[in-house]
């Protein structure tokens, strides 16, 4: 493993720490969007299925079990324990629209046409898009709260840094996953209009709020 | 096998 590759793990685990610690600490998922939470539960669930099927490592197993279980975890705090904090008027998002184009480009655009295959193919593009819920519902309501702010900078951070390992890997280890490259980079790319705001806005200690 | 992704990557 190189140091991009393990720095982006660390960064996406610390998102999910963040995530949780804003829900613990405020006790409340407001400017949360719950959409986009559901979609990072079903990106787990579709690409680990290869829990039960291939060990790798026990830092793939933990790594992977965590994931798995915080992002479900999310989804419960959301609209079941803390439902009342919820912001569902301004989560209007149309998950089908994310939903079924990655099913559609993942039954064509796939490595191997096998059921786990199709799910792991599904499951990068899916994961691509799904913060768009979030973004969306940042956009409509003009402002997030700091930490979500944090949040936000840290998971967009993974995927940036996946691509440099990417690029190392393509340089020194001649290995290269185009469906896994293309859709990080459109991942990274969604981001970039918000990691301009948070540079700008929140790194100097100003909320972030988008011009009126 | 050669054709499936690399399942190490998170």
């Amino acid at each position: 493993m190189n140091a991009f590759r393990l720095v982006g793990d660390l960064c996406h685990l610390a998102a999910i720490v963040l995530l949780l610690l804003k829900i613990w600490k405020s006790r409340s998922v407001a400017g949360l969007s719950g959409k986009s939470q559901i979609l990072f539960g079903l990106v787990f669930v579709t690409r680990y299925l290869d829990l039960v099927t291939n060990f790798v490592s026990p830092y793939n197993t933990i790594m992977k079990v965590f994931f798995l279980s915080s992002s479900i975890a999310t989804v419960y705090l959301i609209y079941t324990k803390f439902k009342a904090t919820y912001d569902g008027n301004h989560d209007t998002f149309r998950m089908e629209f994310l939903l079924i184009p990655c099913a559609l480009l993942a039954i064509v655009v796939n490595h191997e046409f096998s059921p786990m295959e199709i799910l792991w193919t599904f499951s990068i593009y899916l994961e691509a898009v799904a913060i768009l819920p979030q973004l969306f519902m940042i956009s409509k309501t003009g402002e997030a709260e700091t930490i979500t702010s944090h949040y936000l900078f840290a998971l967009g951070s993974y995927r940036g840094l996946y691509i440099m390992n990417w690029l190392y890997r393509y340089y020194y280890e001649n290995n290269f996953d185009v469906i896994a490259v293309v859709a990080g980079i459109v991942q990274t790319v969604l981001y970039c209009d918000f990691f301009y705001l948070y540079i700008t806005k929140v790194l100097q200690g100003k909320k972030l709020q988008l011009p009126a | 096998d050669e054709l499936d992704h690399d399942h190490d990557e998170l």
